[in-house]
């Protein structure tokens, strides 16, 4: 495995194993900002690792981001090990993200899916949910993003454990779920929460389960805007946005609702491109491109946060 | 590994909210066979379903006799996978 991360290709796609030794090295060269937290284990008990991006203080307010909910869409993981490798190179230079470090925490969960990402490389490139399987339940797996308690079981959901979207028995009824909940909760601090799936090239905040506008529908309208035109920018990839419900369909017991629902105002979910031909098998030459763009869509919504904390 | 060889991808233009239903609809005619990447969502989004070689006939005398617009996103998903494949055993070399 590799013994640094400057030897690491953050061009390509890598293994679970790959990943999780990644972090160890990069925990180990950037000690002074960034730092590694077990948040709990999956169904079939591999670590769930969170990094945390610092400069101190305590219980600051913070952003949250995932990637990698859905294990077939693995340019999620790329971007998110790029993007963690873009905030320690861009502290101290980069002004905007350097008063977000001086004030605010970063939390970034890379593989939030570990089982299903490991299946990816085992056995079905293009697995979606997680393995949990229960006595009586003939097909395995639950898709992550519509197990949590907002709106669950409603439109957009499906109680057929045979199907991509099958929603588990019960809300957070999923230790990967559960370990988020319990993190998030526990915290208290989280302003802003970003959730990263692929693909559709897309920019979307709450409401998945409802079709009424959250309260605050003009402000995240109006970011998600900025932070589309900012992406667009870097390569010219155009993002359509708006909520879940208005931009994509009806998606119950979705990240983005709970989050929302639990008192964080800016919560977001992305969908990475495919430039319309490769779907989930986006060619590895387009990680960086893909990661580059999004990051400046980020750096947008985490300004906002820390113009308007509340 | 599941070897995907002959699956396609097609990506389906719904004109209509109706053609949208019958899209959905096809998923219960062919359970866990077809795998929407995009699901039907509203007339303006391409829905993309993975169809197994297989299936591939019955699927697009479905989609013809109903007038649904579609056209192929990947020809062959293996050919993909065995490109991302050697391009990870390149890397890690």
């Amino acid at each position: 495995l590799e013994r640094s991360t400057s030897s690491f290709s953050y061009s390509s796609y890598h293994t679970l194993e790959e990943i999780y030794s990644w972090m160890d090295n990069f925990v180990t060269e950037h000690s002074d900002i960034v730092s590694k937290i077990q948040i709990g284990h999956s169904f079939e008990n591999r670590s769930i690792l969170v990094l945390k991006f610092s400069t101190g203080g305590s219980q600051r307010p913070a952003i949250w981001m995932d990637t990698g909910i859905h294990s077939r869409e693995w340019v999620t993981h790329a971007t998110g090990i790029w993007t963690a490798k873009k905030i320690v190179s861009e502290y101290g230079e980069d002004r905007i993200l350097t008063n977000i470090l001086m004030s605010m925490d970063i939390f970034m969960e890379i593989v939030s899916n570990p089982d299903g990402f490991a299946f990816t490389h085992s056995m079905n490139r293009l697995w979606r949910k997680n393995k949990s399987n229960r006595r009586g339940i003939f097909c395995i797996g639950v898709d992550l993003n519509r197990n949590w308690r907002s709106g669950f079981g409603g439109n957009g959901s499906n109680d057929n454990p045979c199907s991509e979207t099958y929603r588990g028995p019960y809300p957070h009824s999923e230790p990967e779920v559960a370990a988020i909940v319990d993190f998030i909760t526990a915290h208290g601090n989280i302003k802003t929460l970003i959730s990263i799936h692929s693909y559709s090239q897309m920019l979307m905040y709450p409401y998945g389960h409802l079709l009424e506008p959250v309260s605050n529908q003009e402000e995240l309208y109006n970011l998600a805007k900025d932070a589309a035109q900012a992406l667009y920018e870097v390569h010219g990839i155009k993002y359509i946005y708006g909520s879940v419900s208005s931009t994509l369909y009806m998606a119950s017991g979705i990240t983005v609702d709970w989050a929302y629902d639990n008192g964080i105002k800016y919560s977001f979910s992305f969908e990475l491109r495919d430039t319309g031909r490769y779907g989930f098998l986006l060619p590895a030459t387009e990680i960086i491109p893909t990661a580059q763009e999004v990051w400046m869509a980020i750096r947008t919504i985490m300004k906002h946060t820390l113009n308007h904390l509340y | 590994q599941m070897n995907f060889t002959g699956d396609q991808v097609l990506r389906v233009l719904a004109k209509d909210e109706k053609q949208l239903s019958l899209l959905r609809d096809l998923e219960g005619l062919k359970p866990q066979k077809v795998d929407f990447w995009r699901g039907p969502a509203r007339p303006s989004l391409p829905v993309d379903m993975r169809v197994p070689s297989s299936e591939l006939k019955d699927v697009k005398a479905y989609l013809e006799s109903h007038g649904l617009a579609y056209s192929i996103m990947i020809k062959d998903i293996q050919v993909l996978l065995d490109q991302e494949r050697e391009a990870m055993a390149k890397s890690r070399r």
